[in-house]
């Protein structure tokens, strides 16, 4: 059996220029896992 | 021939185990295909309506071969044969040998004891401790539904899902498209993800339910049962603890840099998606990842193939094929769906909140054939799900609100 997750989040903001550009985006939705991990309930995905 | 007829010596022997559950399933199987064609004349007195038309994967052989297999008669004989009843002498070394093969823990069971579970379906189907899955403090995070393997994870960009090594497929077809009461709500000004709910009116329930063939809403849902005001105790306790329930979702949605929960969709968001797959071994049951509102469920009676991470590699859209249940919503960050996808062992999922969904049944697929028969006739393409909304289920929240780490519902053999 699979569950299969579609969801809407933040994608953040790029930071300014004195923050330094190219260091990603700020804010937004992070995931915190890899494929192939074992999880388990109640385990974070990733967080906004 | 005559005289080896006479002098051949006759020795009996036992059938293999194995030879007699594998001819006593062929009768199963025979029987049941027997009874579902009975039963579709029953149902259309006599005319036999046509079956919805199948789509034939493709894929390397071994999807070929599956595919002309009937799955979901195979996932209905599977559940019933682990319906039965063990020995109990059986048991313990039965579970035992189970848990070795699939990896299963029994020592974060809540009932520890193997005899108590009658059979497999049911240690399947197995509780565990409480607190034996603490669930991430973190009230921005989405946790883990279920146990189980994160086999892809990424955004969603062009609208297209991708399922395992570079297989993709559409959001659409994954979810269904928009469907008649949603466009109805929505040509009434009322937005079906992301906006106010207390706008809505008991009115616009009727309604909802009239203008659309297939859906239809859930007036007893929390009580579980269709005859709710006979049973007014447990009517008020149901509804205390939903009032409960209710203030704790809104309470979590609130929580954060003051964003409401009904926020707007903004340019700076995107779509996501994550998919968990659980072996065999793994707990079945499945929870709530973040507290949101279900707004209504569609219910896609497709086939059963196995999900395995194999098949998932090899059979190109296969959550599009496979029979699934898809929850959609709310939270605080706009739309949120949830689709418990069945496999042919587990074919039955089930929800806590919604007694009138059957998945995986004999009834629901010949009312899945006479849908697409009436939209053939019609002359419409046959949209795959019935729908069911659970706006009734709070006035407040237009829907079924659910808290981070509830237990939503599970997946059941067969």
């Amino acid at each position: 059996s699979t569950i299969v997750l579609v969801f809407e989040a933040p994608m953040g903001v790029r930071k300014s220029f004195d923050e330094g550009w190219g260091s990603g985006l700020e804010g937004g939705w992070k995931w915190n896992i890899e494929n192939g991990q074992t999880i388990r309930v109640g385990q974070a995905l990733g967080q906004v | 021939a005559a005289k080896a007829w006479r002098d051949t010596k006759i020795e009996w022997r036992p059938i293999p185990i194995g030879l007699g559950i594998v001819f006593l399933g062929l009768v199963q199987l025979y029987r049941s295909q027997r009874d579902a064609e009975r039963h579709r004349m029953e149902e259309s007195d006599g005319e036999i309506p046509p079956p919805r038309q199948r789509i034939r994967p493709s894929g390397p052989w071994q999807v070929q071969v599956m595919s002309t297999l009937p799955l979901k008669a195979l996932s209905r004989l599977w559940g019933r044969f682990n319906e039965l009843d063990l020995p109990g002498p059986l048991r313990i070394p039965g579970f035992k040998l189970y848990a070795w093969i699939f990896g299963a823990n029994l020592e974060e069971m809540a009932e520890p004891d193997l005899r108590t579970y009658p059979n497999l379906a049911s240690f399947f189907y197995r509780e565990l401790k409480p607190g034996a899955r603490p669930i991430d403090q973190d009230p921005n995070a989405i946790v883990s539904p279920s146990d189980g393997k994160v086999l892809s994870f990424g955004m969603i960009e062009r609208g297209e899902v991708e399922q395992v090594k570079g297989m993709t497929y559409s959001l659409e077809a994954l979810l269904g498209g928009a469907s008649p009461s949603r466009e109805a709500l929505e040509s009434h000004g009322i937005e079906s993800a992301g906006s106010e709910a207390n706008g809505r009116s008991m009115a616009m329930d009727e309604e909802f339910a009239r203008v659309n063939g297939i859906s239809y809403t859930l007036p007893h849902l929390l009580s579980g049962s269709r005859d709710r005001p006979k049973k007014k105790a447990a009517m008020d306790a149901s509804t205390s603890s939903q009032e409960t329930t209710e203030a704790k979702v809104k309470a979590d949605l609130a929580l954060g840099d003051g964003h409401p929960w009904y926020a707007p969709k903004t340019s700076h968001n995107a779509l996501y998606y994550c998919v968990i797959y659980l072996a065999p071994g793994d707990y079945h049951r499945f929870h709530s990842p973040i507290s949101w509102v279900v707004e209504s469920r569609r219910h896609f009676a497709g086939e059963l193939y196995s999900v395995s991470p194999y098949l998932q590699r090899t059979l190109p859209g296969l959550f599009v094929l496979n029979e699934r249940v898809v929850l959609l919503g709310r939270w605080r960050w706009g739309f949120f769906s949830y689709i418990p996808v069945g496999a042919t062992n587990v074919g039955s999922v089930k929800l806590n909140f919604d007694a009138e969904l059957r998945t995986n049944s004999l009834t629901t697929d010949t009312e899945a054939d006479k849908a697409a028969a009436e939209a053939a006739k019609r002359g419409e393409p046959y949209t795959g799900f019935a729908e069911a909304t659970y706006y009734k289920a709070s006035h407040a929240l237009r829907g079924h609100p659910l808290q981070r780490g509830e237990e939503m519902g599970g997946f059941q053999l067969g």
